[in-house]
């Protein structure tokens, strides 16, 4: 999982 | 962005804009929930927090701002300028029992413990079940008009149409977001009861009324 990754959903 | 994706968030506007031409045209927000429309913009606002901090792309940060100013503007139209047409006897459901559970969720299950990462979780949380008093209202009053129905019927297919961006992203980009998911699967099962009332009444030109 991305946890640091940016939320690129709306 | 997927064509799962796209179709998702296309629907979420179309909802949007669903719900303002039916105020706007009607000059009346009667079988409209003011209390899930003070949920959404509590989810749109404590989520798009970032749009100060992270530029992800111009599509994005435009569709943020549209979902933060149309929650708004519906606000407005509900509570100040057709407030007299607002249904506040049925409009009853109390809405600290979803932002509570919600909040003390957020900062349980979390992915980093800061205050923005706990607001989009509480958002993500939040929106799942920010329904809830619309769904009430419309079991409450029986019925809803056929413009209300296509509003929910685009606002729960935008979240069934994200678990199959998920599900794309999975196998397509190894991306997944445990707590979105989970959260979209809870938030697409709600609209469930509605959806199979929306094709076997509404689709078929009738009046979504709810047995007696």
């Amino acid at each position: 999982v991305d946890a640091d990754a940016d939320h690129d959903e709306l | 962005m997927n064509i799962f994706r796209l179709a998702g968030d296309l629907s979420h506007l179309l909802a949007i804009i669903l719900l303002l031409i039916k105020i706007w045209k009607t000059r009346s927000c009667a079988g409209i929930s003011g209390k899930s429309q003070i949920l959404f913009a509590i989810v749109y606002i404590t989520r798009y927090l970032d749009l100060v901090t992270t530029f992800i792309s111009l599509y994005n940060t435009f569709m943020k701002l549209v979902f933060i100013s149309t929650s708004v503007a519906t606000l407005y139209l509900m509570y100040v300028k057709f407030k007299a047409t607002y249904d506040h006897n049925h409009d009853s459901f109390r809405i600290e029992f979803l932002l509570i559970p919600c909040f003390v969720l957020a900062l349980l299950i979390n992915t980093a413990f800061t205050v923005v990462e706990i607001l989009w979780t509480f958002s993500i949380y939040l929106e799942a079940v920010a329904i809830l008093p619309q769904l009430f209202l419309v079991s409450k009053t029986g019925e809803a008009e056929s413009i209300t129905s296509h509003y929910l019927f685009a606002l729960g297919s935008y979240r069934a149409l994200y678990l199959l961006n998920w599900i794309y992203r999975y196998y397509a980009e190894a991306h997944y977001d445990p707590i979105a998911i989970f959260a979209g699967a809870i938030q697409t099962i709600l609209y469930c009861d509605f959806f199979y009332l929306y094709i076997t009444k509404v689709l078929k030109g009738k009046k979504l009324q709810l047995p007696a």
